[in-house]
């Protein structure tokens, strides 16, 4: 899991079955103690694979709005939910958004994208890179360096200094930092239930480059399955999206776009291998 | 698939401010909260700070689970 705090903007994004929503009320408390108030926000995720292990308000996409309303002030009065579809019901992409009305005459101006990557059913080998040796006696930060050597993570933006962790018995989380953008990997490896996500945030020019870095993502996890979410994108990148990800042999299967207040154009693509 | 496992799959939230706190417009704004602060938000998610690491721009944490 990782979090992001900038001058203005918070980024929390957790796994697992904690309650990331509960942390909106002391999150808001907090800013406004030194002044600020909350303009904009976007709650977004993917579809879980134990969805009756979810805590409330985790139990359901609806109970998860119902909440976010209830948590956020008035003065946010740009709403929308959405669950964007794919061509199986079991990946969706879920999006709550809210805005002020300054908030979002500024956000569509902003040059700024992010790319959530979700994939499943990792190569077994692979998966297997993300487990700790045992009895090494090494802690999480020697063993995470270790992985992300290991892996080639530390060559998916090479300029980027990487924060990374691996986890007893398994799994790995690293934060990458490059300048005002970040990016993330979170790795879930156990058979049966395998899973790793790719987060990268950068300016909607840098188009050119994301070939080369989903190609190294797709290498790295080589999943079954993997959608891709880009918010603030151009058409042009996610063409970029598409082809980069398609040149490692996975088929696009379906590509859904939304509008949304704080958030401006979202893009829902989903690609499978040919066994799927 | 397992009848049940961890739960790969995050929940990622983002939330913008504004306001006339002059350490905003220095670049500090919300990274003054203190890490205290930063665990009492924190506490509520069931989440600590496994690893950090910052840069003039913004400040990076592995969170545990």
């Amino acid at each position: 899991s990782s979090l992001f705090v900038y001058p203005t903007k918070i980024i929390i994004k957790t796994c697992g079955t904690t309650q990331l929503l509960k942390s909106i009320s002391p999150l808001l408390s907090h800013a406004h103690d030194i002044g600020l108030n909350v303009c904009g926000c976007r709650y977004t995720r993917g579809n879980f694979i134990f969805p009756k292990a979810q805590p409330f308000p985790h139990t359901s996409f609806k109970e998860e709005v119902m909440y976010l309303e209830e948590s956020l002030p008035n003065s946010l009065c740009y709403r929308k939910a959405s669950v964007m579809p794919s061509n199986k019901t079991t990946h969706s992409w879920h999006v709550y958004s809210a805005s002020t009305d300054e908030y979002h005459m500024v956000h569509h101006m902003s040059n700024v994208f992010t790319m959530e990557v979700c994939m499943t059913e990792l190569d077994r080998v692979l998966a297997r890179k993300f487990y700790q040796h045992s009895g090494n006696g090494n802690s999480g930060d020697i063993s995470g360096k270790e992985m992300t050597m290991a892996t080639g993570i530390n060559d998916i933006i090479p300029s980027a200094l990487i924060c990374d962790f691996s986890f007893d018995p398994c799994g790995y989380s690293m934060n990458g930092v490059n300048g005002v953008h970040y990016s993330t990997i979170h790795v879930t490896p156990e058979d049966g239930y395998s899973y790793a996500s790719f987060e990268l945030m950068g300016f909607t020019d840098d188009s050119d480059d994301i070939d080369r870095i989903l190609n190294k993502v797709v290498q790295i996890f080589r999943p079954s399955t993997m959608s891709v979410s880009t918010t603030c994108a151009s058409h042009d990148m996610s063409m970029h999206v598409k082809n980069a990800i398609e040149q490692n042999g996975l088929i696009h299967r379906s590509c859904t776009i939304d509008e949304f207040p704080a958030a401006g154009s979202i893009v829902f693509q989903t690609f499978t291998t040919r066994r799927k | 698939m397992a009848q049940s496992g961890f739960e790969g799959f995050e929940k990622r939230l983002e939330l913008n401010f504004f306001g006339d706190d002059p350490m905003m417009n220095i670049g500090i704004g919300l990274r003054q909260l203190s890490f205290e602060s930063v665990q009492e938000i924190l506490d509520a998610v069931q989440c600590t700070v496994v690893s950090a690491m910052g840069n003039q721009y913004f400040d990076a944490y592995v969170l545990s689970e």
